[in-house]
Formats: structure tokens, C-alpha cells, sequence
């Protein structure tokens, strides 16, 4: 899970695994 | 024949499969291109491609009609239906249109610009297209007024305006969608959300694109920062900026290479996987060099196209590829290296040789990554 800030929300990439 | 012209176009839509239902494509086939872009030839406004309609005085587009497939794409992840209530962000007039054909007469339809030549254009055009109900409104679109917002929330936000951030989450209705470019390191990808307990959930494919730049209130910072004396300049758009005086001697020296054995297509994207290394790097930032100068960067990053990179203390890794054969089609098979610079240079061009190693084996075949977004108050 990555997670990246911004100025009003929080954005969080899932990666599927094979 | 403008009517011919569009209905090929439509054809060519439907045959490349960005559109996907009777609504988007009948809407397609009714609304007239050609009337939103007065400047061109009705044949040039029937082609596949951007239409510029304005520009910064150093020559950059700042307004355009989109292309027609990403419009398509972008209003079938939409899904609007007659009577949704839709704020569109940017503002060339055609896709307001479009939208106002797929909400019908019981939809209400507002379309947002800061620039007010740019909503001047629009709100005439809509005219001679007979779309005058659709609500032009100049304004900074990070700063709304709130009768912009219907009672209960928008059925859908569409951003045609490339965005670092999405401050129109709380706008959204519980069940509605929110369609944007939304920028992660530079890197631009369409994403289609639908908004549940207050978070936006993406659930439709993501498609690279570009889009002209915010400007105003949400207008991003490139946060550039400049290696002395090297014409190298490092971007840290997303995460915190990273001093980089101290990496000016690495580029002294011809950099370590560290293989991957990971390959890639000629023609083939892999925008999956720099976005992977994203997110996954600490120290990430997007690499980019004068052309004319002796910066010591090997195989340097073409202009437009800023390299991925990690900055390690006095080091840097940096993402390239090199030609490894023709492949299968001829259109050349590359491998994934990666060039470290400075004292540190291999342990850091290891390091990012194994999160590619890791796309590979765990995420490239995979589906597409899910985006969750939450208001940061939450």
C-alpha cells in the first residue's frame, strides 16, 4: 500500500498481486 | 459533410473500444464537434486529436478541446444518466455539451473555468449549439460558490483540467462519481471513483493522459530543486524535497549500472511500473537536464519526459533502458537499468533494481491498482 498527501485529501495506491 | 465525418469518427471510437454504451455513442453521434472549434476545419475538428484553442504568452496550450477517445473514456467512467446533476472542471464547451445530452432535460449541467475568455468562448458556443442551459461560470475551482453544489450533492464531478489534488470530494454525493487526471510525481492518470463512506474508490481502468495545467488556488509546485553547476534539476512533487547540493561531484564519474533482466517493448508503456516506483521509493523525484549542457547524465531523459529517480545522501539512481534487441514485431525489445551515481550509486541503483524486480514478479501481470481517496480530515 503507498500513500501519498495531499493539501486536502490522502491518496492510497493498492497494487493486485499475480 | 460534417455529419459523415463524425459518424467515422464514432465508428473508429467504438471500433478501438473507448466507447462502451448506446448512451455515449448516440450522444456522440448528435453533439457537433465542428461547432466548438470554429478556429479549425471541420475536418480537422473530426480527427482523433486536441484542439487547441488558447495559449500562455510563451506558447504552452492552456484551454483545449479534448481528444475525442479520452472525452469517450472519460464519460463512460461517468456513467451519468438523464437527470444527474454534473460539475464539469474546465471548460471548451463541447464536452459540457456531451454532458447535457447524456443528463437530458431533467440534468442540470455547470461548467467551471478561471480564465474568462476561456468561459466567454463557451458560453457562446453552447449558444450556437444549442446548449444555452448549460450554467458557464467563472471561477477558481478550488474556491466555489456553494450553490454550485446541489442539495444532497453532485451525481458527478468531470475534471478536464490536469489535477494534483481532488478538492471536490465532499461535493460528491455518497453513491456519486468524480472523473479526473489526477497527477502522482507528474505522472497523470485518468481515474474513474465512486464515492462510499465518504472515500472516493476508483473502479474503472486507469488511462494515462495529459490535460492543460490548474491554474489558481491549485496550481501545483513542481518543488524543483537545481544540482549547482550541473543543469540537473530534480522535481519532489509529491513527498518532501530533498536537498541535492551535496550531489553536484557524482556526476563526476561515469555511473555503476545495475542490470534488471526485466524487458520491455518498443512501442509496449510501463507507466505502471514508474508509478510503482513512486510510491514505493522514498526520495523519489522526477529527473530532467538542460539539453545543451555537459550534465554527465548518461542516456539523459528526453525534455518532456522527466526520468525516475531516488536521491541516496551524496547518490542518485536513476531509471533508463537500453536497446537489447529487436523483438518480436521489430520495434525493438529493451531492458530496464538503472545508473547510479556517487559514492553510493550501486546500493542505491540495487535498491531500485529490486522494487522493479518486484513490479515484475508480483504486479505487472496483475489488474490495474486500486485508488483510494480520503478528505484528509477524515
Amino acid at each position: 500500500l503507498h500513500v501519498f498527501h495531499k493539501k486536502y485529501t490522502r491518496i492510497k495506491i493498492d497494487w493486485p498481486v499475480v | 459533410d460534417p455529419s459523415a465525418l463524425r459518424n467515422r469518427l464514432v465508428d473508429q471510437l467504438l471500433a478501438a473500444g473507448h466507447i462502451r454504451t448506446a448512451a455515449v455513442e448516440a450522444t456522440l453521434r448528435r453533439v457537433p464537434r465542428h461547432v466548438f472549434a470554429p478556429e479549425v476545419p471541420v475536418r480537422t475538428a473530426y480527427a482523433d486529436d486536441i484542439i487547441p484553442t488558447r495559449h500562455t504568452p510563451d506558447g504552452r496550450i492552456s484551454s483545449s478541446v479534448s481528444a475525442p477517445w479520452l472525452l469517450a473514456a472519460m464519460l463512460e467512467a461517468a456513467r451519468l444518466r438523464p437527470g444527474h446533476r454534473v460539475l464539469e472542471i474546465g471548460s471548451g464547451g463541447y464536452n459540457a455539451a456531451l454532458i447535457a445530452e447524456l443528463v437530458g432535460p431533467t440534468g442540470q449541467v455547470t461548467t467551471v473555468d478561471i480564465d474568462p475568455d476561456v468561459t466567454d468562448r463557451a458560453t457562446r458556443l453552447l449558444a450556437a449549439a444549442g446548449y444555452d442551459h448549460v450554467r458557464v461560470l467563472t471561477a477558481d475551482a478550488e474556491h466555489l460558490p456553494a450553490d454550485v453544489v446541489p442539495e444532497g450533492g453532485l451525481d458527478a464531478a468531470i475534471v478536464t483540467v490536469d489535477t494534483w489534488d481532488l478538492p471536490w470530494i465532499t461535493m460528491v454525493a455518497e453513491g456519486g462519481r468524480l472523473v479526473a487526471p489526477l497527477r502522482l510525481h507528474q505522472y497523470v492518470w485518468s481515474i474513474g471513483f465512486t464515492k462510499r463512506d465518504g472515500a472516493l474508490i476508483s473502479d474503472e481502468p486507469l488511462t494515462v493522459c495529459g490535460f492543460v495545467p490548474m491554474q489558481g488556488a491549485g496550481a501545483w509546485d513542481p518543488n524543483l530543486r537545481t544540482i549547482p553547476g550541473r543543469g540537473i534539476r530534480l522535481a519532489f512533487e509529491d513527498g518532501t524535497p530533498m536537498p541535492v547540493d551535496q550531489l553536484a561531484p557524482a556526476f563526476d564519474k561515469a555511473p555503476s549500472t545495475v542490470r534488471t533482466n526485466v524487458t520491455v517493448g518498443g512501442e509496449e508503456p510501463f507507466d505502471s511500473l514508474t508509478l510503482y516506483l513512486a510510491g514505493a521509493l522514498p526520495g523519489f523525484c522526477r529527473l530532467s537536464v538542460d539539453q545543451d549542457g555537459h550534465n554527465g547524465v548518461i542516456s539523459p531523459p528526453p525534455p518532456h519526459w522527466p526520468g525516475a529517480a531516488i536521491v541516496r545522501g551524496t547518490s542518485l539512481a536513476r531509471l533508463a533502458h537500453e536497446r537489447i534487441g529487436d523483438g518480436d514485431h521489430g520495434k525493438g525489445e529493451h531492458e530496464f537499468v538503472i545508473h547510479g551515481y556517487g559514492p553510493a550509486g550501486h546500493l542505491a541503483a540495487t535498491e531500485m533494481a529490486e522494487h522493479v524486480q518486484h513490479w515484475q514478479h508480483n504486479h505487472r501481470a496483475a489488474p490495474c491498482p486500486r485508488i483510494t481517496v480520503q478528505p484528509k480530515d477524515a
